[in-house]
């Protein structure tokens, strides 16, 4: 479904220039379930801007379902990440003038879908947060922001979910409620999530780890345990 | 040093009112490290803003040495945390215009002292970002901003270190070093440290663990082992 080959990705000039992606040539397939993990610094989030066409590459391809990104408009690839992707930040980038019901909609708003409010409901009760739906992101706590992000990346039913580490403001029972979430979109509607995270039980909850070191893919696992 | 006795924190009115804490008695010793733990929206964050005097209350005391901080002017106040408190905030409040050493530096140019050059290096090194301290937080990852607000709380030796998640985005090679420079400023220094956590290994670092649920001290465990 999606596919980095030989990507590099450069940021700032001169001194300051630093390689966050050396390199990188790495597949996520349809219908699976990938984490990928590696020390703070190593290229983990740059990798997935890149992967869902974010962030502009420096070298190589980024291919989904076979066609190459960099070709694209920026139109182009706006309509496609509003119709196929969605994306959890590793810093939730919620709207904070919205409540938490309007930034779960906001997906079906961009791409001009009709808004189910039953789903919108189901959305946050999913995530613990059915009672909420009314407060600004301002109002609520680090960890209820982090799964009103989820839930509104899940709510267009995206082809591929990109989650930049989803579980790191949550407590781990809130967290595996989460990870069974997603482990739950792939195995019953088939979609593909890419996952980072730095903790070794969300990582058990994937079919398959990618290690990343220094914008550089050092290993892979399959069929991880905790 | 910092004690909360019978504290009540509400927030909205009417339909929206949330009881976030709810008559919460816990002190914290000179020179101890502690950690609170509880689930997400148990109220951890809002009792580290109310301890360090960041939050109004609507009940109870809040006492630092013995002295009522709701007695002291919001001047007053001001100048006592700029004077003995670090703060390392969940979302890590850095300051988007400024590099990475000058966020660094800034409890010290806030408290009028002398800003030590070497003191400011040695805090970045301390923390893995020696190369670093020319960037603004939007040039560094995740983790790596975490680091840079966690060198921001310590380098003007609080007398207390209140830290909100502070290895929330970190791998755990990187935790651990931090965990490590938090318990060294406990028993070289004879500072105290209040750390918010969801990481079992995080909270083996400290002295004693406060559990938190529906804004109420649930327990306690001394000496707790990973
Ligand atoms: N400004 C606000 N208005 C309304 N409710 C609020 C406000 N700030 C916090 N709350 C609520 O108070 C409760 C406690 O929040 P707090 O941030 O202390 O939780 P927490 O234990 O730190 O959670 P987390 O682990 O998710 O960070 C939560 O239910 C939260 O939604
Ligand atoms: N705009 C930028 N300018 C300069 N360097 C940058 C920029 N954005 C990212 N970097 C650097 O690129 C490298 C990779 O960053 P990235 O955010 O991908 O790391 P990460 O693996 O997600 O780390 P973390 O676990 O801390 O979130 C880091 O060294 C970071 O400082
Ligand atoms: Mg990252
Ligand atoms: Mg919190």
């Amino acid at each position: 479904l999606v596919r980095l080959a030989g990507v590099h990705k450069l940021y700032g000039r001169g001194d300051n220039r630093v390689r966050a992606l050396d390199g990188v040539d790495v597949g996520f397939e349809a219908g699976k379930f990938t984490a990928i993990m590696g020390p703070s610094g190593s290229g983990k989030s740059t990798l997935l801007q890149c992967a869902a066409g974010l962030d502009r590459i420096d070298a190589g391809q980024v291919l989904l379902d076979g066609a190459p990104l960099h070709e694209l408009s920026e139109r182009a690839l706006t309509e496609l990440r509003r119709e196929h992707m969605g994306f959890v930040f590793q810093s939730f980038n919620l709207i904070p003038a919205l409540t938490a019901r309007q930034n779960v909609e906001l997906p079906l708003r961009l791409a001009e879908r009709e808004i189910d409010a039953a789903a919108i409901d189901r959305g946050l009760a999913q995530v613990g947060l059915a009672e909420r739906g009314g407060h600004r992101p301002g109002e609520l706590s680090g960890g209820q922001q982090q799964r009103v992000a989820i839930a509104r990346a899940l709510v267009a039913r995206p082809k591929v979910v990109f989650a930049d580490e989803p579980t790191g403001a949550l407590d781990s029972r809130t967290a595996r409620e989460v990870l069974a979430l997603l482990r739950g979109v792939v195995e019953e509607h088939g979609q593909t999530v890419v996952m980072v995270t730095h903790d070794p039980v969300a990582a058990s909850y994937s079919q398959r780890v990618v290690f990343l070191a220094d914008g550089k893919v050092t290993g892979e696992l399959f069929e991880p345990t905790a």
